[in-house]
């Protein structure tokens, strides 16, 4: 299967295929042809619609007194990179010169808590965990209390994987939300999804419901260093309005990019 | 699902008479949109509708009174031999303990699977599996295996610490030894995930698997994944051998055409399916069911 163009020159099948492979899906790849179809140069002006889908501001702040935690929260199908990508967070913000605290907030997975402690190690930022089984409201609650105490300026809460078709594990992340926001006027301020690049159409149909569900805030594209190039993500963007904040590049503490639309358009169209 | 889109074509055929090229053409549009939005490889797409289109041309459609159920049984038959005719078993012969290795992409389920496998063999199989972590990037991977190990009731075996002082070759002779010391007779390995392009952890994997010469090595695949599925699969196949397929995260409502992609630029034949986290949510793959699921 040959999956990258070669050579300088691109007609609409060959971009068809670009998009198609990419993960675009057959609606915003016709979609896209379409509003391009006319040009002189299609991949210049194809490359330039999908920076325009993907260049979107971040939502408003909810209003966050002076001094106040801010408080992020990830959340995201199983296995797509939640607890890798928050180490990254946390070396990212640190290193911004916060004072960052970690909520293991999945109780439930094997090992979970262990695997975060030990990012939290890695990033040099304090960790909040309980015993396994334990209620995850319960850890975001201590963590958001030693923040406080602390006088953290981040908190990132880990999430267990979760699918959106679980109606159960959706509702758990609203009561999530409501304890933090009482603890915490505005928060969570940040909702990160984070999305699996390799995935397709299945991508969209999550960030539908965990918008809806979870109010996410912005969409964090781990895997990117991978040869899928996450497509599903310019549809997440176009239908749903949520910015792409960041790029996961790979395994490592330092493998976080913030998002750039350009970038993606050139790694997709060389 | 394609199921939906056919019938609504169909009702529209209906008032054209019978089947002729052309509307045949307006049929085949719209599954292959179904098909792509189900993830299946575009270009599988086009070779999978070139197989159905020939056969609708034949008098089995055109000549039928009932065009649209025959299109739609035809599509369906397709998809089933592509699929694999037959549920395909695992290979578990040879002296014992035998060899299983999981491998595949970060986050697809090989740990969990890993475990879900073992609970099979042990209750199902009646087999004495070990559970070997290979795992020495991931944090607490060793840990993770070691709690579902508890869970499944089988052994456990960790490499890390070894294989900071030991070659791969000794370790995996030393688990040998100790498997069938203890009466193992089936020793499954956990992998690290890894990227399929990654030529480098690609050829440690080489390595394992030259060391455990297993009669299974298992890929782990998402049921989510997109297009790459096919791209991947062949990387992994080429680069280590792939004798079987698991297909993870079936709980979801992602269509699995990955599966469809899969079988039919690799030919590797899907053996289980993932239907949740639990160490019971395991099953025996069966091409009827999957075919009825990618086809909405
Ligand atoms: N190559 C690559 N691997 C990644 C990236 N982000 C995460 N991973 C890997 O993906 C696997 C899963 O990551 P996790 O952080 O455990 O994912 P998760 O979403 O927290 O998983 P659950 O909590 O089980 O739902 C790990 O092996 C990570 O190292 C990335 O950007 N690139
Ligand atoms: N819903 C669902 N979740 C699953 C299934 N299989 C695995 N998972 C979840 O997917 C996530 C990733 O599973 P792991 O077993 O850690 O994946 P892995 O391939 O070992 O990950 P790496 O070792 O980092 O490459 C975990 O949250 C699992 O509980 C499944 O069939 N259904
Ligand atoms: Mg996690
Ligand atoms: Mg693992």
């Amino acid at each position: 299967f040959r999956s990258e163009k070669e050579g300088a020159t691109y007609d609409l099948k060959s971009l068809e295929e670009i998009l198609l492979q990419a993960d675009f899906g057959p609606r915003t790849t016709a979609q896209l042809l379409a509003q391009v179809g006319g040009s002189r140069d299609l991949a210049a002006d194809l490359k330039n619609q999908i920076i325009r889908i993907l260049t979107l501001p971040p939502p408003p702040a909810p209003a966050r007194e002076e001094g106040d935690t801010r408080v992020i929260f990830l959340v995201g199908v199983n296995g797509v990179g939640k607890t890798t990508t928050i180490g990254k967070l946390a070396y990212r913000y640190r290193q911004q010169g916060e004072k960052v605290i970690l909520a293991a907030g999945d109780t439930y997975r094997a090992a979970a808590s262990d695997q975060l402690q030990i990012w939290a190690e890695r990033a040099g930022v304090d960790i909040i965990t309980h015993n396994p089984g334990g209620d995850p409201a319960a850890v975001i609650f201590d963590a958001l209390k030693a923040a406080r105490a602390r006088k953290a300026g981040v908190m990132i809460a880990d999430t267990a994987g979760r699918l959106h078709t679980r109606a159960q594990l959706m509702d758990e992340l609203k009561k999530l939300r409501r304890i933090a926001g009482r603890e915490v006027p505005g928060a969570p301020h940040e909702v990160f999804l984070v999305l699996d690049a390799t995935l397709g159409q299945n991508s969209l149909v999550q960030a539908r419901v965990f918008l809806e569900v979870a109010g996410v805030t912005g969409v964090i594209l781990a895997k990117l260093d991978g040869t899928a190039k996450g497509g599903m993500a310019v549809a997440v963007a176009d239908e749903l309005k949520i910015p792409i904040r960041y790029a996961g590049m790979g395994e490592r503490l330092e493998d976080l990019a913030e998002f750039s639309p350009e970038e993606f358009a050139r790694a997709l169209i060389p | 699902g394609i199921n939906d889109r056919l019938s609504q074509v169909f009702r529209k055929l209906k008032g054209w008479g019978k089947l002729s090229e052309s509307n045949i053409e307006e049929t085949l549009r719209e599954i292959r949109l179904a098909f792509l939005e189900a993830d299946v490889h575009y270009q599988v797409v086009n070779d999978f509708l070139s197989q159905v289109k020939s056969r609708a041309l034949g008098q089995e459609v055109i000549g039928s009174l009932t065009p649209g159920q025959q299109f739609i049984k035809i599509v369906r038959e397709e998809m089933i031999r592509i699929l694999g005719e037959k549920s395909q078993d695992l290979d578990l012969s040879g002296s014992p303990p035998v060899g299983i290795m999981l491998i595949g992409l970060q986050g697809s389920g090989k740990t969990t699977t890993a475990a879900k496998l073992a609970g099979f063999l042990k209750k199902s199989r009646g087999r004495n599996p070990l559970l070997v972590a290979f795992d020495s990037r991931r944090p607490a991977a060793e840990e993770q295996l070691e709690i579902l190990a508890g869970r499944v009731g089988v052994g456990f075996y960790r490499t890390r610490e070894e294989l900071a002082s030991n070659r791969v070759e000794q370790v995996i002779a030393g688990i040998r030894e100790q498997a069938q010391t203890r009466g193992y007779d089936v020793i499954i390995l956990d992998t690290a995930g890894r990227l399929h392009v990654d030529t480098e952890l690609m050829s440690e994997l080489a390595v394992v698997r030259d060391a455990l010469k297993p009669r299974e090595t298992l890929l782990v695949v998402d049921a989510m994944v997109g297009q790459d599925s096919v791209r991947m699969v062949q990387n992994f196949s080429a680069g280590v051998g792939v004798s079987g397929i698991i297909l993870s995260k079936l709980d979801g409502d992602a269509r699995g055409g990955a599966a469809l992609s899969i079988r039919a630029a690799a030919g590797i034949p899907i053996k289980f399916l993932g239907v949740g986290e639990k160490e019971e949510d395991w099953e025996v793959f069966y091409p009827e069911r999957l075919a009825d699921r990618i086809l909405g």
